[in-house]
């Protein structure tokens, strides 16, 4: 297996938005690409990381290969490159460890680090093709505002979608708070539209803390996915286009 | 109060 990227920002960035949630995990490699599926260890949140092969320099997998690796291990790796550094993965077959080689642009510096690899029981869990009862895309900037700014009123928010509009609603010990987002198009400016598409009415309520988490892949796209049905996990997409996405599920918070 | 649901309760293991 050898990967490489022109630039370690967006595996830098990739590996940001998931490594508190999930810790250690398996990328799983075959020619199609890379891509990992892990809960959190509370078993309420997964991450699901696709990385299609279209988006890297040059991609080679002869064998599909899983890897278990600790992403705390692999942040560290990944701090020891520039953000315009090329990456290259490469794992050989049978081989307990995968190497990571930084090269800077001019060639004037490369670095190699070897990480040892982990033998992770991988649990896959089968997600449906759901038709979902709205779908609100969005600049993901507000989306992690909006539960940044709600996190200090309470630790759950209800989101309610109708025809025009996305209310995020909170309470807690100090107060209430609300945000309320109306779509807007914009032509010259796609990424910062907000579009709702209903179907049904929804409204949901989950645990701020993930949502927090989740919204650490803002920096990846400009714009994000809210999918929701009534009675079913919620879906958070941030689309990398021709790279792949970082989609984020979670299970809803339910009445006693 | 609402409780925090599993994900295991919506998506099977494969």
């Amino acid at each position: 297996f050898e990967a490489k990227w022109d630039h370690a920002s967006t595996l830098k960035k990739v590996i940001d938005a998931v490594k508190d949630l999930i810790g250690d995990t398996s990328w799983d490699c075959t020619n199609t690409g890379m891509s990992l599926q892990s809960m959190d260890s509370s078993h309420v949140a997964l991450v699901h990381v696709l990385l299609k092969s279209e988006g890297f320099e040059s991609y080679r997998c002869d064998r599909n290969v899983s890897m278990g690796i600790s992403l705390n291990s692999m942040a560290k790796v990944l701090k020891c490159a520039g953000n315009d550094d090329s990456v290259t993965l490469r794992h050989e077959s049978e081989s307990s460890v995968v190497n990571f080689a930084f090269e800077s642009h001019k060639e004037e510096r490369v670095s190699e680090f070897e990480l040892k690899l982990m033998n992770i029981d991988t649990e896959h869990l089968g997600i449906p093709e759901t038709e979902y009862d709205s779908i609100i895309k969005m600049p993901s900037a507000d989306l992690r505002r909006t539960c940044a700014d709600l996190s200090q009123f309470g630790d759950s928010v209800t989101i309610s979608c109708a025809k025009s509009d996305v209310r995020f609603e909170t309470s807690g010990d100090i107060g209430t708070g609300n945000v309320r987002l109306s779509a807007r198009g914009s032509s010259d400016k796609p990424e910062t539209e907000i579009a709702i598409e209903m179907i049904n009415p929804v409204s949901l309520t989950f645990a701020l803390k993930y949502l927090n988490f989740f919204t650490k892949a803002a920096p990846l796209s400009d714009t994000v996915k809210l999918c929701m049905s009534n009675n079913h996990p919620l879906c958070v997409e941030f689309p990398m286009p021709e790279v792949g996405y970082i989609r984020y599920y979670l299970a809803p918070k339910i009445d006693e | 109060t609402p409780i925090q649901n599993d994900l295991t309760e919506y998506f099977s293991m494969v």
